[in-house]
């Protein structure tokens, strides 16, 4: 495992930490789309169907099992705990998740490298992590308080995206490896989405202003 | 059948 791939989970690892602080701990997941966590808990049911019948490293296994408890957890959270639930902006997450879900679910059908069920699975998971965090994004431009932790999580999942990226082209130069389109160009498209959140991220952090992104 | 090594990432 080279640095960078090391560092994008570290990364992925904290933005979750992040988020299961603000949620666990001051009780609250204003500003967090449920759309987009519900999505992110389908992208990792689907990644790991193998989790335990294809063993790759004790590190793996954990990291996958993090991953799922996770994000299972804080959908759990926001839809059942008492308190936090309370603090969800229903009214302005509105993001359909079927819109995202069967366009991807198709794409998976037609495009991917074999086509088994778990292929197919496998594919479909990169495809809909690629647009998941577009419900979240909406609802932080629709908030017009955005606040540290919420910042915080969005910035650390597209740092984790951008490292991947580079861990791809280590990995390209370093490992007798095939081109691999279909994770890389979905990879592309969901960094991509972050380039005008980050935008405004740096921006206000330069200026030392709360972060607000414009309607 | 030849696996995908992205298939080690998360």
């Amino acid at each position: 495992m080279n640095i960078f791939r090391l560092a994008g989970d570290m990364t992925h690892l904290a933005s979750v930490l992040v988020l299961l602080l603000k949620i666990h701990t001051i009780k609250s997941c204003a500003g967090v789309s449920l759309k987009t966590q519900e999505l992110y808990a389908l992208v990792f049911a689907t990644r790991y169907l193998d989790i335990f019948t294809h063993f790759i490293s004790i590190y793996n296994t954990l990291m996958k099992l993090i991953f799922l408890g996770s994000s299972f957890s804080i959908v759990w959270y926001m839809r059942r705990h008492k308190i936090v639930r309370r603090s969800y902006d229903k009214e302005q997450d509105t993001f359909r998740h079927l819109f995202l879900i069967l366009p991807c679910f198709l794409l998976a059908l037609v495009i991917n490298e074999r086509f088994t069920f778990k292929e197919v699975m496998w594919t479909f998971s990169l495809y809909l992590e690629a647009v998941a965090i577009l419900p979240q994004l909406v609802l932080l431009q629709r908030t017009r308080n955005i606040d540290n932790l919420t910042g915080q999580y969005v910035f650390l999942l597209g740092g984790y995206r951008a490292l991947y990226i580079l861990n791809w082209i280590y990995r390209y130069f370093t490992e007798q490896h095939f081109v691999h389109w279909i994770t890389w160009i979905s990879g592309l498209v969901q960094t991509l989405l972050y380039a005008d959140f980050f935008y405004y991220y740096f921006h206000s952090w330069k200026n030392n202003e709360k972060l607000q992104l414009p309607a | 059948s030849q696996e995908s090594t992205t298939k080690d990432e998360l």
